[in-house]
């Protein structure tokens, strides 16, 4: 299964991830 | 034959430049070609097909919706109390779960193993982050990026439509027309009659839970029906199957409306949303403000995984919309292979807003997690009826206008308990 997000965010929005790391519900993805 | 292919020299020798260079355009110009090639169907949503290599073809001919279901039947089946701690304590070894954090602890208490894949964690498990936007489930992150021209990139070279997705129709074509009932009808929101209450405005028409007056002819009729209604097109999909057809599925609105205005207003408070800022048919296509842009994230959850999920910010849900699709694994594995996954996939588009904007949340079944649960939705059934009944690109519409009077909508806080995947 696999959760896909969209949204609209400023310009400055910028992940805090990287593809393929493991994450766990509550853990940042992003921020401004 | 034998004697000609040992002896016959190979004789090597240059092609012209201008024949490679020609070659080298020929095979550039159909590659955009094919990727830019869209077609429509009448309602203006795009229709995706089947496209990848032959062992996707062959995957694609399987059953794969009777097999998640058979799959989701066997896993059901009550295991004896004896067996269960040896069974999920081979599971939770062979797939990586951390059996210290399941609520309840005690194995024996998970009948079976789809009640074991669906577990709980115990409160304070997942501590949720000071950030904006935090992961909305246990698993991997397959992707992400900024959405360029309406098509986001599923692995390094491909992409899908976001119009596909969420089921909205291309700019170009023509607005699907909405199947309404004018016994129930209501008129857009009219952004004139609007109060202010600590700051927040909201309609006067959502406190008091009047019609609204039609706005300069430009308004658009929203179905609200009775939940007897709903649950009825939302198991037959007789009444709501086609894309456009819409039907109310949240909870039934109160009529001591101004006791609920304080609670909403205070959430909207907290959400952060201007409830000014509705529409109430604002998802015919998406568009991104001036100085924004639309992001994407991509998140796998791998069988052994907790297979609940959670709000990934505070927002508000609208609508969603069902898309009855079919259900091929979604592994890296395949997404690297089969294009358009994430779009012939059924999944439900939770669709809505937060304070910067749209915002949506898409679950994608899979063949062993057929069965997606919106906690909010009692209305909502997946993996159900018969694919042949609903064409790609269709999909059953549910508003949740009757969830919270100001915010038109469900409200969620980041990290509260949306739903979750069942096998099969």
């Amino acid at each position: 299964s696999t959760i896909v997000l969209v949204f609209e965010a400023p310009h400055d929005f910028e992940f805090a991830v990287s593809a393929g790391q493991k994450v766990k519900v509550g853990q940042m993805l992003g921020d401004l | 034959l034998v004697e000609a292919w040992q002896n016959t020299p190979t004789k090597w020798y240059p092609l012209p430049v201008a024949a490679g260079a020609l070659l080298l355009i020929v095979i550039q110009y159909r590659r955009k070609s094919t990727a830019r090639e869209v077609v429509v169907d009448e309602h203006g949503h795009e229709v995706v097909k089947l496209k990848g290599p032959w062992h996707v073809h062959v995957i694609g001919a399987l059953p794969l919706r009777n097999l998640s279901r058979v799959w989701g039947y066997v896993n059901s089946l009550e295991l004896p109390v004896w067996f269960r701690p040896i069974g999920f304590r081979i599971y939770a070894a062979a797939f990586g779960c951390n059996l210290d954090e399941i609520d309840p602890p005690d194995l024996t208490q998970y009948a079976s193993l789809g009640e074991f894949f669906y577990r709980k964690l115990k409160d304070g498990a997942r501590p949720i982050a000071d950030a904006v936007l935090v992961s909305p489930a246990d698993g991997r992150v397959l992707h992400f990026g900024v959405i360029k021209d309406g098509r986001i990139e599923q692995v390094k070279g491909s992409t899908y439509s976001l119009d596909a997705l969420l089921g909205v129709a291309r700019p170009d074509s023509p607005a699907p027309t909405p199947v309404h009932f004018p016994e129930h009808e209501m008129s857009e929101v009219d952004h004139r009659h609007f109060a202010e209450i600590n700051g927040i405005e909201y309609s006067l028409h959502e406190l008091l839970g009047t019609p609204t007056p039609s706005s300069s002819g430009t308004s658009t009729p929203v179905v609200q029906s009775s939940p007897a209604h709903s649950e009825d097109a939302a198991h037959t999909g007789t009444a709501a199957k086609r894309s456009g057809e819409r039907i109310d599925a949240s909870v039934p609105r109160d009529q001591s409306i101004p006791e609920t205005v304080a609670q909403d207003v205070s959430m909207a408070t907290e959400v952060g949303i201007r409830p000014t800022a509705v529409r109430r048919d604002s998802f015919t296509s998406v568009r991104t403000k001036p100085g924004n842009n639309t992001y994407f994230i991509v998140i796998y959850l791998a069988p052994g995984d907790y297979h609940r999920f959670h709000s990934p910010a505070a927002w508000v849900v609208e609508r969603r919309r069902h898309f009855v699709g079919d259900l091929f694994s979604v592994s890296p594995w395949m997404a690297k292979r089969l294009e358009n996954l994430f779009v012939l996939n059924e999944r439900v588009a939770l669709l809505g807003r937060w304070k910067h904007g749209f915002f949506s949340m898409v679950p994608v079944g899979a063949t062993n997690v057929g069965s997606i649960k919106i906690n909010f939705d009692q209305t909502l059934r997946t993996n159900v009826g018969k694919r042949r009944d609903h064409p790609v690109g269709t999909f059953t519409e549910a508003v949740y206008s009757g969830a919270s009077p100001v915010l038109n909508g469900q409200p969620l806080m980041k990290g509260d308990e949306m739903g979750g995947f069942c096998l099969g």
